[in-house]
């Protein structure tokens, strides 16, 4: 009989504004 | 003597592997760098189905950390072009349409059922097995509606400059120039008599231009009856307002002409197949308001006619064009304050709006229904031209 699938884990993601500051701050401690 | 050793090809599982250090250059060459001229005559979209296919390896690999890192990567990748091509209209269809794929990709082969109804056999094999990027989706849709507005500034920005002179003031129709109301100089929106002028054939090469791009990048059929929709909604607000303050258009030959223009708009709707897109219904308070110039404005039935008509404007705008209605000529009478009070009269248990102009900035809700492809990811060939000679297909 066919194996039911693994259920599948959600990968958490931060919202677009989360990600828009976390790259500013990314940005400005690059020289 | 020499041996050449013969390797089976080994089948392509519509996967792309890369090692993790070469991330930054899969998004320089794929995104960011990207020309979209050097895609022309490949799979439209086809960006959006290589980054899936990365998406794919690192699931089945099982690396979360990896399947986060390309995302949050491929997603500051699209904002950074973006924001520096915020002008540039076919960049931003790319970008719209490439969005918007990922996404579909990321429901279709989610391994949620609802999703899969139109899946092939083939196309099922090729489902996430170990993440739920149910998040990430809701950041992709999030980016979509961005790009979408700043897809609607570029083309506003684009057609606004044409709205007046081609809907109110160019003439195409012969003989009409003779019939105009004297004592009126002719204006432009420009202030300078000449400058800015267009005709409607302009905006009519303008949404051709508009439409060919965004076939040409595989935008969705729904997203662009969209950009119509809203493109129109624009036209009718910016033409309505100005008909709504200058006295100089508002004439019966102004009405005839205007007429004639929004015909030559909603031909060209049909043309395009795009008639079902909700554009031509945005244009209806336009549509009204040349027929109330062109419309008698004498008798009581005149007035109940006008009241039946008139039913996307407000008591007031019908009133203002009403009052600001002139005469061609001194055979033809102003409008009476009388007959402007039997409107009034009729009109008053309406709810109208209180304030006379439309909001022209005022945007409709963008929706992107899900929209499988019928494409299967091992088909999928990579240009040479996109130097991803480092992605290895497994």
């Amino acid at each position: 009989s066919p194996q039911r699938p693994r259920p599948r884990v959600l990968l958490k993601a931060p919202t677009l504004a989360e990600m828009e500051e976390m790259n500013t701050s990314e940005e400005e401690e690059s020289p | 003597r020499q041996v050449t050793v013969q390797r089976k090809e080994k089948d392509f599982q519509g996967m792309l592997e890369y090692h993790k250090e070469d991330e930054a250059l899969l998004i320089r060459n794929l995104v960011t760098d990207l020309k979209p001229q050097v895609l022309s005559g490949t799979v439209p979209c086809l960006p959006a189905y290589i980054l899936y296919m990365c998406i794919r390896h690192a699931d089945y690999t099982n690396d979360d950390v990896k399947v986060h890192s390309l995302l949050t990567s491929t997603i500051n990748g699209i904002k950074k072009v973006l924001k520096k091509h915020n002008d540039d209209f076919e960049m931003t269809t790319f970008w719209l349409s490439n969005t918007c794929r990922l996404l579909h990709c990321l429901k279709q082969y989610s391994g949620d059922e609802g999703f899969m109804t139109q899946n092939t056999a083939k196309q099922n094999e090729h489902c996430l097995k170990n993440f739920d990027l149910t998040e990430y989706r809701q950041v992709l849709s999030d980016l979509s509606i961005q790009i979408y507005q700043q897809l609607i500034k570029i083309a506003e920005g684009l057609l606004q400059p044409m709205i007046v002179s081609a809907m109110l003031e160019n003439e195409s129709i012969q003989g009409l120039s003779g019939v105009k109301p004297t004592g009126y100089r002719k204006r432009s929106s420009s202030m300078v008599d000449g400058d800015n002028a267009y005709c409607l054939e302009a905006i009519i090469r303008q949404m051709n231009a508009f439409h060919g791009v965004m076939c040409d990048q595989g935008l969705d059929p729904e997203i662009i009856q969209q950009v119509f929709k809203q493109l129109f909604y624009v036209i009718n607000a910016v033409t309505l307002n100005n008909l709504l303050l200058r006295k100089d258009v508002c004439s019966w030959s102004t009405g005839m002409q205007l007429r004639y223009n929004i015909s030559q708009l909603e031909e060209w709707l049909r043309g395009r197949n795009l008639h079902q897109s909700g554009a031509v219904q945005t244009l209806e308070p336009l549509i009204q308001a040349a027929q109330l110039l062109q419309l008698k404005k004498k008798t009581q039935e005149d007035a109940e006619a006008i009241c039946s008509l008139c039913t996307s404007l407000s008591t007031q705008q019908i009133v203002k064009i009403l009052n600001l209605y002139t005469p061609l000529n001194e055979f033809e009478e102003r409008v009476t304050v009388a007959f402007i009070r039997t409107i009034q009269a009729q009109l008053q248990d309406r709810n109208d709006p209180q304030q006379l102009l439309l909001d022209f900035k005022h945007m409709f809700p963008v929706l992107f229904p899900f929209n499988p492809s019928s494409l299967t990811m091992d088909s999928i060939h990579i240009p040479a031209c996109l130097n991803l000679e480092f992605l290895n297909e497994v």
